[in-house]
């Protein structure tokens, strides 16, 4: 319509030569004509993610899952230089807003991306730039910790994507139907990590063997297994089988952006990938290889009651930088020095050794930046 | 962005009393401190 708007406009001006000040309405309506045709391209790309996002859930609840299938937008997508593009739209982010436009700026974006704004901890005025409101603290209370000594918390705000047990260091993770990547690449080579999964087959052979004497005990009478053996019956009771899990969770752009400590732990080593910024939404789940693999990502890797554990918070192309608040001299997303896309991850191992940081259940650990 | 936790909890092939269990479905939104599953601990 823009174009068609565009035509007419020039068509009336070269018919009417003579007047200048009919060259001038021209101009202006034009310039109504292009910022019409733009609000309506976001408000129709608006609706059409409400569509897909509709579509995905009902396509969900019924139980369909998506094969992965590589198609011309995911190579286009590597072509682009995504790190720079992040950048640039942090720093876009991060240009302060005059204070009367503040509130008017955030619930439009809360309106778009269904944010919760009575939760925001300031009032909106008080957030300069739209990245500082991108990664707001909320009110006291507004997430509270389960209390349940058993459990294992959520990290963050967002949508479960899939979550399982994996067999081993070597498991692979289902990014979707039809492709996998393995844990040991999304965490990086891990001594921890080799530990666990050499602790699993050796606790895999010694359950074997235990299950074959329970089942040559359980032969003889009852009172003469509870005489005999009550140490091989205590032993297994005080150290179960620990199995290794592992959930993924998407935040979309109006869920709140911080990661909190999912249990009592120590933080042992920090390891930081500087890899490409592909976005990490459904679509691109289902279309680019390697996605979590690939991206840049810091991974934190320690040790609580249970184990081994790590979180991996993986950056995106409008969300690029991830900011950790047990180490904030961390810089990711940061401009490329080398041209090979696979370097080896930075690796930084926190004091005191064996001890590293310790979070406590529900403790602010990271952010995610805007670019 | 994307958060993926990976972590070593209670297992058992014998007996599900110990073991550790999701309390998630694929697709559900959860939030900051609600359970992502439980254990026992006989």
């Amino acid at each position: 319509s823009w174009y068609v708007k565009q035509f007419r406009t020039t068509s009336q001006a070269r018919g009417s030569l003579g007047g200048g000040n009919t060259n001038s309405q021209g101009k202006a309506f034009v310039m109504s004509g292009a910022t019409v045709a733009t609000i309506l391209m976001l408000g129709a790309l608006h609706a059409r993610r409400l569509y897909d996002d509709k579509k995905l859930e009902e396509a969900r609840e019924k139980g369909i899952e998506f094969e992965f299938r590589e198609d011309v937008k995911a190579t286009f997508l590597r072509m682009l230089p995504l790190r720079s593009i992040s950048r640039v739209w942090g720093s876009l982010m991060n240009v302060d807003i005059p204070v009367w436009l503040r509130p008017h700026v955030y619930r439009a974006w809360a309106r778009a991306f269904h944010s919760n704004l009575e939760e925001a901890a300031l009032p909106l005025e008080e957030y300069a730039s739209l990245r500082d409101f991108f990664i707001r603290t909320l009110k006291e209370g507004c997430r509270p910790i389960d209390p349940n000594p058993y459990s294992l918390v959520s990290p963050v705000d967002g949508t479960v994507l899939r979550f399982g047990k994996l067999n081993g260091a070597g498991a692979m993770i289902e990014q979707v139907k039809g492709f996998s990547y393995s844990v040991s690449s999304l965490l990086g080579a891990s001594i921890l990590l080799s530990l666990v999964a050499e602790k699993n087959t050796e606790d895999e052979s010694s359950n074997t063997e235990q299950e074959s004497t329970r089942i040559e005990k359980s032969k003889k009478s009852w009172w003469r297994v509870s005489l005999a053996s009550p140490k091989v019956r205590e032993t297994v009771s005080e150290c179960p089988l620990k199995g290794l899990y592992y959930c993924v969770i998407y935040l979309k752009p109006g869920d709140y952006h911080r990661i909190h400590s999912p249990a009592d732990w120590n933080v042992l080593v920090r390891r930081h990938f500087s890899g490409h910024l592909f976005p990490v939404n459904e679509r691109a789940t289902r279309t680019i290889r390697n996605l979590y693999v690939e991206n840049e990502r810091v991974v934190l890797e320690g040790e609580w009651q249970q184990g081994f554990i790590a979180i991996a918070a993986i950056g995106a192309t409008n969300i690029g930088s991830i900011e950790l608040f047990i180490e904030p001299e961390l810089r990711t997303n940061r401009p490329r020095k080398k041209l090979l896309s696979s370097e080896p991850p930075e690796e930084r191992l926190y004091e005191p050794e064996g001890v590293g940081v310790v979070l406590k259940k529900g403790d602010e650990v990271a952010a995610f930046n805007m670019g | 962005s994307t958060v993926v936790v990976v972590f070593q909890a209670p297992t058992s092939k014998n007996s599900d009393a110990t073991e550790f269990r999701f309390s998630i479905r694929p697709g559900d939104k959860i939030r900051v401190g609600e359970a992502l599953g439980v254990w026992h601990n006989e």
